[in-house]
């Protein structure tokens, strides 16, 4: 005897199942399902698609879809690990699963590494923090003359180039975190593990029957 | 300076994800 009641959810193009999504990240499938009830806000803030789109992701960040900001590029490049140009959910939670306070740290100072590697040359050189540097003071309004600036990078760069050729490898990078822990602060968001109590309503969309 | 440009970056209102989940 079958029921009379078939639950039809339709799904977005990039929609993975939350139990496989949850097998290989820190989340639970109650936090991944709690994150597709975020995802489809996100993804439907400007185009209906079910993807995340560049403009979408700086509204979410900005309140603003126009806002350029190197960083947030940054971010938005590395979840686009298809590098079709949006952010689909499969990439969205493998992405966010970095930033869960439960991730392995190694795992995050290689993502802040690759996000801080501007070129894609596999190494961080002293223009690229420079220009980090500058594009932060810019957003920020924070006037600094170009000595100060080159005084702040050069500090940095010599206390991190422990090898002396002129860039920062992962190994370097991840000595220098390790001594300066804050560096990688934002790559912890402690609101990952309250994330099914900020969207209950993923318990009515639900799939996958939780008995975590 | 004692100031590590590393930090320094780190402040970017662009490399803060919790705004996400703020309700817009």
């Amino acid at each position: 005897m079958g029921c009379c009641y078939s639950k039809k959810v339709i799904r977005t193009p990039g929609y993975k199942d939350p139990t496989i999504l949850a097998s290989e990240t820190p989340f639970t499938v109650s936090e991944v399902e709690a994150l597709y009830e975020l995802f489809k806000k996100l993804s439907s803030a400007i185009i209906n698609d079910g993807l995340i789109h560049k403009e979408e992701f700086q509204l979410a960040l900005f309140r603003n879809s126009k806002r350029k900001n190197l960083f947030a590029d940054r971010i938005f490049d590395l979840f686009d690990i298809k590098r079709n140009g949006v952010i689909e959910f499969g990439e969205f939670v493998r992405s966010l699963g970095v930033f869960h306070p439960n991730a392995p740290v190694e795992d995050k100072i290689k993502f802040a590494y690759r996000l801080y590697d501007l070129k894609q040359t596999g190494f961080i050189e002293r223009a690229e923090l420079k220009e980090m540097v500058l594009a932060l003071l810019r957003e920020s309004d924070i006037v600094l003359s170009d000595d100060v600036v080159e005084a702040i990078v050069d500090k940095t760069f010599s206390e991190a180039d422990t090898k002396g050729d002129g860039k920062i490898d992962l190994d370097e990078f991840m000595d220098m975190v390790k001594n300066h822990p804050m560096l990688i602060k934002n790559m912890t968001l402690p609101y990952l593990k309250d994330i099914t109590l900020a969207f209950p309503s993923f318990i009515f969309n639900a799939e996958v029957e939780n008995i975590e | 300076y004692n100031l590590n440009a590393f930090d320094i970056i780190s402040y970017s209102e662009g490399f803060d994800l919790s705004a996400l989940f703020e309700e817009k």
